[in-house]
This record gives C-alpha cells, structure tokens and sequence, in this order.
C-alpha cells in the first residue's frame, strides 16, 4: 500500500456539501460513494441527486435519519437510477419521491459489501486503495466543537450515530490519519473534513465500511 | 431576531459549549492534536445537535475475515 493516497487527487470526490439541518448524512456519504465509483470508472465526475435517496429510500426516515446499509441494500435490489443533483436539487427536507423513467440516465449501483474493521485498519486502507472512497458510521458526538487537526480522542466506538465518506488516509507524519469528507459544509473542520488517526478504531470508524460496486 | 428566551437559551449553549472547549482541548498536547472551540454549532445544545446533524443508524457489520469472494 502507498504511505498516503487521497482520491480527490485522481479527481474523484466531489465538493463537501452542506445537509444542513437534516439527518440525511447517511444519504450523503452514500451517494458521495457512488458519484466517486462511477468517475473512477472512467465517467465524468458529476453531482448524483441526494434528494432522491432522503426522499425515495423508504426503509429509511429522510431528515429523520437512516442507515447506510439499508440504503445501499434498496438501491442495489430496486437498481435505482440516481439522477443528477441539478435534475433534483437537495431541499434539506424529506418531500415526495419524484420517479423518473426507466429511459431516464442515471447511475445504479451492482452490488456493495459491508464489513467491521475493527483491528484491521490496514486491510480498510487496501479496501479504499482498491475500490474507491468509503463510506462509514462514526460516533460524532464531540464533533460538534471540532476546528481541525487530527482526532485521537473523546470518541466512542459502537455508539456511531453519524455517515461520512472516507477519502483517503497518510501515514507519512508522526500520527497516521484517515482523510474523512463530512457534509456539514466548508466552515466546518479542515475546510468540510476532518482527520481521523488510524489504528484503535477512533470514532468507530472501521466499525461499518461499506464498499460500493457499479 | 429572537425572542430573550431564545437568546438566553442559546447564550447558555454557548458558555457551556466554552467549557467543553477547555477539556476537550486539554488532551490536544501534539501539534497535528484536534482543536476544539468555536464553530457554527457552538449555540446548540448537544442534544439540538445530536438530533439535527446526526441521523445516521449503526447496523452491525459482519467481521472483515481478510479474504475475497473469489478467495
């Protein structure tokens, strides 16, 4: 493995975004994947709609929360086709879902796998390496107050309760750190993400990885 | 605009959120340490702010046992 790798240098993640006040993270980090795997494919990378999984996953409770896997087993077994953010723009509220037609473009996923990667970090850093950006819960209580640097501390694992993208990792400095894209806009941490140390699994973050394939 | 009540309410997040700050960063003894203090969730209460900005649900995962499918 590479001492540090970040997909957003292969032009693979879009801009962190903003869920505003809405406990739609879980659609975030979801669908951040999904745009991220479709231009490591060799497509455009391009905004997918997050609106249409708060709105259509109905397994989950749109602004009122959700699960990961839950979202990814829907639109692995409904093979939904995710349209374009501008073609349904996010609303930060749980509204209608809005169906397009089977003609409609769109990126479905194939399949996904999720797995806890508690004392095996470096097994989830070849799973980044190999398949694209991560998606995984993480317990983000103290993450309200977070400015940046790297989080060693004050985070609980087993008790996640928030969905992030992981991006990349370095393991070059003193301190290995896993590269994290939040959704809570750019004000927020290092410019919208936040630094993770890998090894310990700080925050929970190796407790539910989920992989996804187009 | 708020009403005093609000305001007196978000005033008391925020002097409480000031208080979190110091023990939170009192760990922080490396240079690349996190930093905690004020940001835009600092006049939240933790529970306004576990209930607006975290609604992801944990499912247990099964354990990553190393090999692949094809393995």
């Amino acid at each position: 493995l590479p001492d540090k790798f970040d997909w957003r240098d292969k032009a693979a993640v879009a801009p962190v975004q903003d869920q505003q006040a809405c406990g739609s993270c879980w659609a975030f980090s979801v669908v951040g994947a999904i745009q991220s795997v479709h231009a490591i494919g060799g497509s455009q990378l391009e905004q997918l709609s997050v609106q249409q999984v708060v709105d259509c996953s109905y397994q989950n409770a749109g602004c009122n929360g959700g699960s990961t896997t839950r979202a990814l087993n829907w639109l692995k077994q409904t093979r939904m086709k995710l349209v374009t953010q501008s073609e349904y723009p996010y609303k930060a509220k749980t509204e209608i879902c809005h169906f397009f037609s089977q003609s409609h473009s769109g990126v479905a996923i194939k399949n996904f796998t999720t797995h806890d990667f508690s004392g095996q970090e470096k097994a989830m850093m070849g799973q980044l390496v190999q398949y694209g950006p991560l998606v995984a819960i993480v317990d983000a209580v103290s993450w309200q107050d977070y400015l940046g640097g790297i989080i060693q501390h004050h985070c609980s694992s087993q008790w996640s309760n928030h969905a992030i993208l992981i991006v990349g990792y370095d393991t070059t400095g003193d301190i290995p750190y896993w590269i994290v894209q939040n959704s809570w806009g750019t004000r927020w941490g290092n410019e919208g993400y936040v630094y993770i140390k890998i090894g310990g699994n700080i925050c929970g973050i190796a407790d539910s990885v989920a992989a996804v394939f187009l | 605009e708020v009403s005093s009540e609000e305001f007196s309410r978000r005033h008391l997040s925020f002097q409480r959120a000031t208080i979190r700050h110091t023990y939170l960063n009192s760990f922080s003894t490396e240079t690349q340490s996190a930093k905690y203090g004020i940001n835009q969730f600092s006049d939240l209460s933790q529970e306004e702010f576990r209930d607006l900005y975290l609604g992801a649900v944990y499912e247990r995962a099964p354990l990553f046992s190393g090999l692949s499918v094809k393995e």
